[in-house]
């Protein structure tokens, strides 16, 4: 069976709400290592990784492999319910066909009990290739949903081009063109307001801005957020927690 | 214009 107790229901809303709307209904991996997720959206353009360590929960119990199929909207609902000091206990049977939910309040011994039925689902597990990328790029999370918003008001898409100086993003669309230029530099006083670019050769690739916008929807998982890319492969956005991750990959556009 | 890819053709099924 499963038991998991995490400190902070907030950790495990944002995670959610990070998701929810790319992968409306997905598998939870359980086993010893932790809680994991791996869901391509309906269109095969993304593809989402979550990892929840073992670790990050405490007390975690998970002696076999247990997929938990669930519909995150049912589960936000449920999410809801809990105030983000909570914590939260999860609980399943070895085949289970529902999730036990209950939220603690210490402060002030309210308990509540929540059980969300689970799906069977078919997911299709893709290989992840381990990849050396061309370009790692570092920036504020903040930095990214705003030059996300800002240049899909213009085009579909977006050109990231990565050099050592810094990391342009650029498109062009029916009303004009538009490019947004981070210079790599270092915040000494506030390091996670630092553009860093890690770079075997430029690189410089087309994404659409609509996933790309999606994927800020985690950005309250992470102050900064990094960008991996090499030509003609996915990129990898990713949000690293202290104790897990949220990773995007997203197809690149390919000249016809 | 550019065609999107498909994730699938970049990795493959487990």
């Amino acid at each position: 069976m499963l038991e998991a107790r995490i400190e902070q229901a907030s950790v495990l809303k944002r995670v959610i709400e990070a998701i929810k709307d790319l992968v409306p209904d997905c598998n939870f991996d359980c086993n010893d290592t932790g809680i994991a997720l791996q869901a391509m959206d309906n269109s095969h353009v993304a593809l989402v990784a979550m990892l929840l360590r073992a670790d990050g929960f405490s007390p975690y119990r998970c002696d076999r492999n247990i997929a938990l199929g669930i519909n995150l909207n049912s589960l936000t609902k449920v999410l809801r319910c809990a105030q983000n000091e909570d914590m939260i206990t999860l609980k399943a049977d070895d085949a289970p066909d529902s999730l036990n939910l209950v939220f603690e309040n210490t402060e002030n011994e309210r308990i509540s009990e929540y059980d969300i039925k689970l799906m069977d689902i078919d997911q299709e597990h893709l290989g992840i290739p381990d990849t050396e990328y061309s370009a790692s790029i570092t920036l504020p999370t903040a930095e990214f949903q705003r030059i996300c918003r800002d240049l899909s008001q213009l085009s579909e898409s977006v050109a990231i081009e990565a050099t050592k100086e810094g990391v342009k993003f650029s498109c062009s669309g029916d009303i004009g063109n538009g490019s947004v230029t981070l210079r790599t530099h270092q915040n000494v006083d506030k390091p996670e307001l630092s553009t860093k670019v890690d770079l075997t050769e430029p690189v410089n690739l087309t994404f659409s801005l609509k996933y790309l916008v999606n994927f800020c929807k985690a950005s309250s998982l992470s102050q900064t957020v990094t960008l991996s890319l090499s030509n003609e492969v996915p990129l990898l956005v990713e949000y690293k927690m202290d104790n897990g991750y949220v990773r995007f990959y997203l197809a690149p556009k390919i000249d016809e | 214009g550019a065609q999107q890819g498909n994730i699938m053709s970049f990795f493959g099924k487990k």
